[in-house]
């Protein structure tokens, strides 16, 4: 039933690469489990809704850059501490992490989803679709519920989400890398890691392959969220030399 | 190195900018 370990790993070394990946992504997730349960039934009221939604695209945009900003610091942190990150070149880490990082926060981002009330936690509160009105950007924030509404379906576990996104993190594919070998390496072992905790969990074949199938999904919400910013950094491009450093470094061309 | 200065600067840290 297992599926054969990939050459010269042993069993024991993918119990520490899923040791290692489930303590970093528990450690550097912005919310425990427990505080996100307690939130959850905490929505904003209809007044704070239009207040919200009277905002200039120019101050929403600003906020919703400094909440990804505050989260890809997470996610940075989470690739410091699987194990072979750091191992890499700081080259291939910087690709990996600029080519990922949304991925990752996509999938992280179905642990702040209320799928009962349709709702995403924004600034303390949970908040729907329309909420994000200001932005100009209907159909980006439809995709985004729509995949999360989705990713939410799948039911993936802490472990199953850590070991997830630290594969996704080290996609050999993505353009400029210099030891594509030794990634390729890193994220067979994680899926590797992967497919036996799916298993020890009692999970059906389908659920990686339902995992995996929403990567083209979250490719195209990456485009669609670049697009957008360099729409609107035509239009308002001094608002857009304020976002964070960071988010500007991540997102420029 | 100049284009990616706080990615470098991050992975650099040892300790972390966020308050884990």
């Amino acid at each position: 039933i297992h599926n054969p370990l990939p050459e010269g790993c042993s069993l024991l070394e993918l119990e520490h690469i899923t040791q290692c990946v489930v303590k970093s992504h528990i450690e550097t997730s912005q919310y425990s489990t427990e505080e996100l349960k307690r939130m959850a039934w905490s929505t904003y009221s209809v007044e704070e809704t239009r207040m919200y939604q009277s905002k200039s695209a120019e101050v929403m945009w600003q906020e919703c850059a400094i909440h990804i900003t505050n989260a890809i610091q997470y996610v940075v942190e989470f690739a410091k501490r699987i194990s072979g990150f750091m191992d890499l070149c700081q080259n291939d880490q910087i690709i990996l992490l600029k080519a990922g990082c949304m991925d990752v926060l996509l999938i992280r981002m179905c642990r702040a989803y209320n799928p009962i009330n349709n709702t995403f936690l924004f600034n303390g509160r949970f908040a729907p679709a329309h909420f994000f009105k200001a932005l100009g950007c209907d159909d980006l924030v439809a995709a985004v519920f729509d995949l999360a509404k989705s990713l939410s379906r799948i039911q993936m576990s802490e472990e199953e989400m850590a070991l997830f996104t630290a594969a996704v993190l080290l996609s050999p594919d993505r353009p400029w890398l210099t030891d594509v070998q030794q990634i390729q390496k890193l994220q067979e072992k994680v899926y590797v890691a992967l497919q036996r905790c799916l298993q020890k969990g009692g999970a059906s074949e389908e659920k990686l392959t339902k995992m995996v199938s929403k990567l083209p999904v979250m490719r195209s919400i990456c485009m669609l969220h670049i697009d957008k910013l360099e729409f609107f950094r035509l239009v308002h491009p001094e608002t857009a030399y304020t976002f964070p450093p960071l988010y500007r470094e991540v997102f420029g061309s | 190195k100049e284009k990616h200065k706080i990615l470098h600067q991050l992975l650099q840290n040892s300790t972390s900018p966020v308050d884990l």
